[in-house]
């Protein structure tokens, strides 16, 4: 017989079964503090370009993805150069593939501009990596495809440079970047406390993947056998002839 | 079809037909993250219909209810020949997909598709 749970027994010991493939990414009780700013805003504005309120894909969605992966640096430690500039160092770590998906497509979304009081900075990010390959979005080229970013950041495709450099490393993987900002105006060279800074959230890097070849084929043998179940009808059902 | 025509197979009841209305359906259900307790890592949907299969699953098998040979005649073996043996379940079929955004253990926020999470049809298994 088909019972529903209580609901109210479920709030009340919100374990989850470890079968379920949602409870792999759900984190422990003492939750880390909840995100806020941009990147928040991004992955929601991604989401409701993607679904529907009731969480149905929607099937114009352009996201070319099954799954996006928001990632924040982890650490950062700020240099002074002579100058104006200021470097800060960027550190992102990578979990380990997982099987059932690909990478198709990395990014990473940074402050080109920062307006502080009295003072304002144009930056930009670098790999940490040698002879990295790296494009900036929208193009030159004036692709027609909308720009999801707002104004005062900017997005650049760094897919190569970890595809080609990092992906397939094995243990431990961080991508590191700089990111450096100038001082616009002013001759003062303006010492920025960058444990202040990083709160404002200045960039973070954004993974997209989709199913492998085995994990899409098994999907649609799975359909595929659902479908023949559809067609075939059963002897007992057929209409008398 | 056969039991007008053949006497040693029954016609369905009266009471029968009065079931018709209880025979596995589909339900709509709608259930709150927060309701399952997974509100503090869940940011949308807020809501979610998962659905649910509830009915029985005896007498005549309606044709869309998709039910393979072996569950029709276990369904009959049940009925005809052996009570143990154990009528069918009504379950669901087919399945729909759910986009979840959702943070993880380690801060990061996730975009994901996730396959068979709604219940788009039931079935007596």
């Amino acid at each position: 017989k088909v019972e529903w749970p209580s609901t109210t027994l479920l709030a009340e010991n919100p374990t989850l079964p470890s079968s379920l493939d949602l409870a792999k990414e759900a984190p422990g009780k003492e939750m880390k503090q909840w995100p806020q700013g941009y990147p928040l805003r991004y992955m929601l504005k991604l989401y409701q370009r993607s679904a529907d309120p009731h969480g149905h894909p929607r099937e114009n969605r352009t996201i070319g993805a099954k799954m996006v992966r928001l990632i924040k640096p982890s650490a950062s430690a700020m240099r002074l150069l002579r100058g104006p500039w200021h470097i800060q160092t960027l550190d992102f770590p990578l979990a380990s593939n997982e099987v059932a998906y690909q990478l198709i497509r990395a990014t990473v979304v940074y402050r080109h501009q920062l307006h502080l009081v009295h003072y304002h900075l144009s930056c930009h990010v670098e790999p940490w990596v040698p002879k990295c390959r790296t494009k900036h979005f929208p193009s030159k080229s004036g692709s027609a495809k909308p720009s999801s970013v707002s104004k005062a950041w900017r997005e650049m495709n760094i897919t190569h440079c970890i595809q080609q450099k990092l992906w397939n490393r094995k243990g431990r993987r961080v991508l590191r970047l700089r990111f450096m900002c100038q001082q616009q105006k002013g001759n003062e060279t303006l010492e920025l406390r960058w444990h202040g800074m990083t709160s404002l959230d200045v960039a973070f890097l954004l993974l997209y993947f989709n199913d492998t070849d085995e994990s899409a084929q098994a999907k649609l043998l799975a359909r595929g056998q659902e479908e023949l179940t559809d067609r075939e009808s059963p002897f007992l059902m057929r209409s008398v002839r | 079809q056969t039991c007008s025509i053949a006497s040693d197979v029954p016609c369905p009841s009266q009471e029968q037909d009065r079931s018709v209305n209880n025979q596995c359906s589909l339900h709509p259900y709608k259930v709150s993250f927060h309701q399952l307790g997974w509100d503090h890592w869940i940011i949308a949907p807020r809501l979610y219909t998962p659905n649910y299969c509830k009915g029985i699953c005896t007498g005549v098998l309606p044709y869309g209810l998709n039910s393979p040979n072996h569950a029709i005649i276990q369904s009959l073996v049940n009925e005809l020949v052996n009570r143990s043996v154990p009528q069918l379940s009504c379950v669901p079929y087919k399945f729909l997909p759910m986009s979840i955004l959702l943070i993880e253990a380690n801060g990061s926020i996730l975009y994901k598709e996730y396959e068979g999470m709604i219940a788009q049809s039931c079935t007596c298994r």
